[in-house]
């Protein structure tokens, strides 16, 4: 049975995409059977993986309001045991055209019923809101992976979050569990970053995942070439970290 | 007149509340008279500026839909020609809200229209979207101020925004101009960086702000403090770049 990972955060640029695509891919690495669904209109998921969208047919909003399955719109990615549902720029429209729809929260989860047992793993990349969209994910979700960067800002935004999850978990997902919050774009060198991390360590303690993920400009370049970071340069601190990662999260799914 | 700028970015974690925070307050140290509004549920310009939110009894959600004028629910900030409207997490409904409501596109416009004499400037900080909230921002807008990290995800989201303005300028408001897009979180010693600005050099040309701003550790230092950048440390490269950018916006609305 395919575990569903929710990779969200409202606050913009902490990390969501870059987790969710390396996450993925060093599972797949791993050779589990992965999915990874681009739910962010921005579609940089896609791009992250070399996939160009406007070359695609299908995306996951056709499959959302009910016009194709899953199995329709999935595309084959550079690595075997990886694949990937395209998002589509209409996404940027759900959050208007769910409104008024029936079960407005859950067509997602209903969408992955399916296609949870031909997959170890179904990882789902959110945009940076906790409209219809990123709701539609966590409801769907076993666990919600949270990047969180070593900033304060982004620090801010944390007990939203969490209070989101906490109500999604009442009326739609009550199994929901917090996969673990992700320290990104750490660098030891700053004092703001060790206060940040000290912060979290404070206020969350178990619910931190052991992985650090550096700031590393590598994992900024991977994108440019559609590879992800163990295709683009594996040497790099940005690979290790997110092959941690994976550690971590196989070693949480079979611990269950 | 005052002149009403939309800092909007879909594309997360770009420095759209960085740039709209400090350039208020450098505005306000120019002694222009200056309104910032925060319009993202976050709330990461209030505490930029150290406003509460919890200590304040009205928000920019009330008066777009419509129960209380603006003037009822400005605040004073630390510097004399700065004020604030602050944002609310029950903007995250507004999304949702807003559907049904009349208006939908223009609420904001409206009820900025009896506010305009009373600023030189009114500064609108946008969520990381293109939804309802960022449309009423575009709406209201005289010109949109575009901050762009030097990253590549940030600069494939840049031709899906230009679009949503140009659908803007046809529907709601057919004066809405660029005033420009700013690099943000420039880092001169990565090639990333440098080919992300000459990539956006080549394509876009004039619409660049000559201004660009580089990465300082203490612009992410400041909000920690609750105090704009030329509060927090006057003589970093963060404050001398936000003090060239409101030169720039200054001498850009005195040309007209
Ligand atoms: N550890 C890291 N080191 C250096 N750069 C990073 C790191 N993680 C992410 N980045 C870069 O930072 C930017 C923001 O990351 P990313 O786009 O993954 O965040 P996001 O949360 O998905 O953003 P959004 O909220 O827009 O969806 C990207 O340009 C990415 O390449
Ligand atoms: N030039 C800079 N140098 C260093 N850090 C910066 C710079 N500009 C912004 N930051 C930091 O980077 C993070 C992202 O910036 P900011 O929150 O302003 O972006 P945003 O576009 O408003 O994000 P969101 O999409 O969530 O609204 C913040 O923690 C901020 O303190
Ligand atoms: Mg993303
Ligand atoms: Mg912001």
């Amino acid at each position: 049975m395919g575990k569903v990972v929710s990779v969200s955060n409202q606050k913009g640029g902490v990390g969501k995409t870059t987790t969710a695509v390396n996450l993925a891919a060093c599972l797949a690495a791993a050779e589990r059977k992965t999915l990874l669904i681009d739910f962010d209109p921005q579609g940089n998921a896609c791009s992250g993986l070399g996939v160009q969208r406007n070359g695609v047919e299908g995306h996951i909003y056709q499959v959302i309001i009910g016009n194709k399955a899953l199995s329709e719109v999935t595309v084959s990615t550079e690595m075997p045991w990886l694949e990937l549902i395209p998002s589509t720029i209409d996404l940027i429209g759900a959050e208007i055209e769910l409104v008024n729809m029936e079960g407005r929260e859950t067509r997602l989860k209903e969408a992955l019923r399916p296609a949870r047992e031909n997959y170890d793993f179904i990882i789902v990349d959110c945009p940076p809101s906790l409209g219809l969209l990123t709701l539609n994910s966590l409801a769907a979700a076993d666990t919600v992976l949270i990047p969180i960067q070593c900033e304060y800002y982004a620090l801010e935004g944390l007990s939203m979050l969490l209070r989101t999850i906490q109500q999604v978990r009442r009326s739609f997902n009550p199994d929901l569990a917090i996969e673990g919050i992700l320290l990104t774009m750490h660098d030891g060198r700053t004092l703001l970053s060790q206060q940040v991390v000290r912060e979290i360590q404070v206020h969350f303690g178990e619910r931190v995942l052991r992985t650090v993920i550096p700031r590393n400009v590598r994992l900024g370049e991977a994108p440019s070439f559609g590879k992800p970071i163990i295709l683009y340069d594996v040497r790099s601190s940005g690979a290790e970290a997110y092959l941690n990662l994976t550690r971590e999260v196989i070693s949480n799914a079979e611990r269950g």
